[in-house]
């Protein structure tokens, strides 16, 4: 019998970077831009400015490339950068809000790949508003899942803000037109961010800047009930183990008021006024099964997300692609397990968009456009559920959906963060916002066809 | 900006258990079923015992089971149970040989779900050869990723072998005929194993030892010079760092003979006598990528593979499906990234296979039927690129296509194991494999119509 062992989540990573993301050249080279971005437009969000963000790829040998991203965002503590570049599983984004990264393991995945394929340390240059920027030299440790620090030294940078380059072994040829579409379609959801595209040669791309105006930073918020299982409501239980079982519920959760609280805990025959740490085994158990269940709670709050909104998805999208026709909507915001989540998404008509018979469509993830692995997606199949001839398909049309689910938790299919999975009320969500845009379609080519009828008369 | 931290690997499975199958009831139901089934085949494959597995799903109260899993195996060390079971990335088959585990996180993933599901702790009753069975009652602490053993004693057990007891949370209506469909297509790959699934009704149900032969075990194989990445090939000097180059690459290698060592390093400028240790940093980032680039290495050896093999594999599906036409073929084996594979298959046409445009696709891998996440797997997308109108579908046809991937290193999108990623020399091998099959379908369907011209006449 072989021998038993753990592996580090490095090592885990490391054999199954497929899963990242990371399982060929061209996609590696479109993961690595993205992961670079999205901490970038986090930490621009976090210091709330604009983001300029400059991003230079550099053909340096046949299949050699460096890829250098340089942001204006709140910069990094210092003494977290090593852990946060070279260590999987280690970040500051686990709390309850909607940002882009999630994981704690994006940038770390990148290294990763850039080490084992050209042998070179990631260089992190960043300077934060505590002091003179920082300077780090960085490999990662694959089977401790630890950091290696090969240099580190003070150097003053023109602003607060990140600059990360990464060496890796990539397909530039193949890879190049995934990444110019990820970049423009990344100003559709974050209309305000400014993005240039260096590739090093004659071709400087820049996009972004539709829109002045710095999105609202979303506000952390409490658990909801039905998001309390066993797991969730033990801890908050270890964290407050005094407390009165009534305050516990109104103090732990959003949407418990202390009517709500009492009336809940009369229903289940437990005492409002007895200490949790007094409380059986069985009578927790049957606790979090009643949170998830009992129906008098309200909707989750949804001040910790952040929407794209109308008036900034329509400017988007018109100044990318000039739509004859264009028209947004929203769902109510809902919930998914107990995880507040909004669907919104834009509909339009227009030259630049190809003919087709479904609509082409562009999906979105807490303001991150998804490239990769569409077929198992949700949103795609419900798009493909619909009977488009009755929505105004009779023949091809130059159609595109945009559409843009967020939420506290994504429930991404793998650790590429390229494909939504199936949970029932988002899949309630998203069939109703695409019935809305496919009627508003159907309304629209209507009236194109009545237009066209009376023209030729 | 919010405080950095990190998270254990048992946290990060646990916050987006959708990614290894446990994000909905009805599916949670299924992989815990297949999760302990595959670990109990590969147990039986230790031990090159006929496998003889009981699976009694119990429905404890409206959506309470109860899964019990019992094998002839050999069984567990009894001192790795409790992080067997209760750990997160431990496990004991991250060789190179080909098996239906690898990750060390399955059937923890299982009492996970069980846990914050219902409360309850695992139930594993283990008994191998060393001594008298023993009894383990645990729970995972998922902030640390370590076991909490509830009680453990000694138990004698009928014969040596595994029994594993989960109780959790899901939806037995609608997951029964997928448990039931995974576990005859069980015997398809395993066509040896003796399998009953009992739902605690009358219903009993018992498939499989359609073959009375034990397939030979694989053999763990050294790495292939095309895998030697820079992590890969630190480590093997890590381990044998004063010996003298040439020997190095003829010992850590396979497929590497002492002339065909002495030629590759003449070719690369290095000197066969020199110690690896004394080599440059430069010169062994060289010596990765020309290793992985050199084309006069042989094929990898297959004996760590294990491929079903024609007459198991048609008399697996004969026994399933009684087709009136079948044909078997298998691709001459092939390495991927240096990982050696092969892919087999089976095309059959009969009266229980649907009316299909294209055929129904059944997928393998490494012996294990993959249920979901078929949209974006490899072989699905390769079947569905055929024209199958060229390949004798006149019109709809009772066919379908039984596909299996088998290497030392499965391309899996997600944790879940349900899906193959993208690797070209997949692709081409799947290809040639589907194409095969095609034209022995048109074929034999240009027979069928010429019979049936004659049978008017
Ligand atoms: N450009 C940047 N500016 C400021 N902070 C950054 C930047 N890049 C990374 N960080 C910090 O490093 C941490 C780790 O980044 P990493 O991408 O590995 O994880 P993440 O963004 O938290 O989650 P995910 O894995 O989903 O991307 C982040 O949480 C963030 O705090
Ligand atoms: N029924 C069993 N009989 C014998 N050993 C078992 C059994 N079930 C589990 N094990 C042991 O426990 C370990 C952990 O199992 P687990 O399913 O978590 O991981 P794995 O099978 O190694 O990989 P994967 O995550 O891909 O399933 C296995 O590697 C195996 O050694
Ligand atoms: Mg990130
Ligand atoms: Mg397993």
């Amino acid at each position: 019998v072989e021998g038993f062992r753990s592996i580090s989540p490095a090592e885990f990573f490391y054999r199954n970077r497929q899963m990242a993301g990371f399982g060929n050249p061209t996609q590696s080279v479109y993961s690595a831009v993205r992961e670079l971005v999205e901490n970038s437009l986090d930490a621009c969000e976090d210091a709330q400015r604009i983001p300029q963000i400059r991003i230079a790829i550099d053909n340096q040998s046949s299949d050699i490339l460096s890829i250098k991203v340089a942001d204006n965002g709140s910069g990094l503590p210092y003494q977290h950068v090593p852990e946060a570049f070279g260590r999987v599983l280690y970040g500051s984004k686990y709390d309850q809000k909607q940002k882009r990264g999630t994981f704690g393991l994006g940038v770390t995945m990148a290294v990763l790949y850039g080490q084992i394929t050209t042998d070179s340390s990631v260089v992190v240059h960043t300077q934060n508003s505590s002091g003179p920027g920082r300077v780090y030299s960085l490999l990662i440790d694959v089977e401790e899942n630890m950091p290696i620090i090969e240099s580190e030294r003070e150097q003053v940078r023109s602003d607060d803000g990140t600059t990360v380059t990464i060496k890796l072994r990539g397909d530039l040829k193949r890879a190049r037109e995934r990444v110019v579409e990820y970049i423009r379609l990344t100003t559709i959801a974050s209309p305000h961010a400014v993005i240039e595209l260096d590739f090093g040669g004659s071709e400087m791309i820049k996009v972004g800047g539709w829109s002045k105006r710095v999105p609202e930073v979303p506000i952390p918020s409490k658990p909801h009930p039905r998001s309390a299982d066993l797991e969730i409501l033990r801890r908050l239980i270890t964290k407050s183990p005094s407390k009165k079982l009534h305050d516990f519920l109104v103090d732990s959760f959003q949407q418990v008021g202390s009517r709500t609280a009492s009336r809940f805990l009369k229903f289940l025959g437990l005492d409002s006024s007895a200490r949790i740490e007094s409380l059986s085994r069985a009578d927790i158990s049957r606790l979090s099964t009643s949170l998830q269940r009992f129906d008098g709670f309200g909707r989750p709050d949804s001040r910790c997300l952040s929407p794209v909104g109308e008036e900034a998805f329509l400017l988007s999208v018109r100044s990318l692609f000039s739509p004859s026709w264009i028209l947004y909507s929203k769902q109510k915001p809902s919930e998914w397990q107990g995880n507040p989540f909004f669907a919104e998404g834009v509909i339009a008509l227009g030259s630049k968009f190809p003919n087709v018979d479904t609509p082409t469509l562009y999906r979105f993830t807490n303001k991150v456009p998804l490239l990769y692995d569409a077929n198992d997606d949700v949103m795609t199949k419900i798009m493909r559920r619909l009977n488009w001839k009755r929505y105004g398909f009779s023949g091809p049309l130059p159609v595109a959906l945009f559409m843009h689910f967020g939420s506290t938790k994504v429930p991404y299919r793998a650790a590429g963060k390229q494909s939504l999975a199936h949970m029932i009320e988002i899949e309630t969500a998203v069939t109703g916002l695409i019935r809305t845009l496919g009627r508003a379609l159907r309304k629209q080519a209507g009236r194109r066809d009545q237009s066209r009828r009376d023209a030729r008369k």
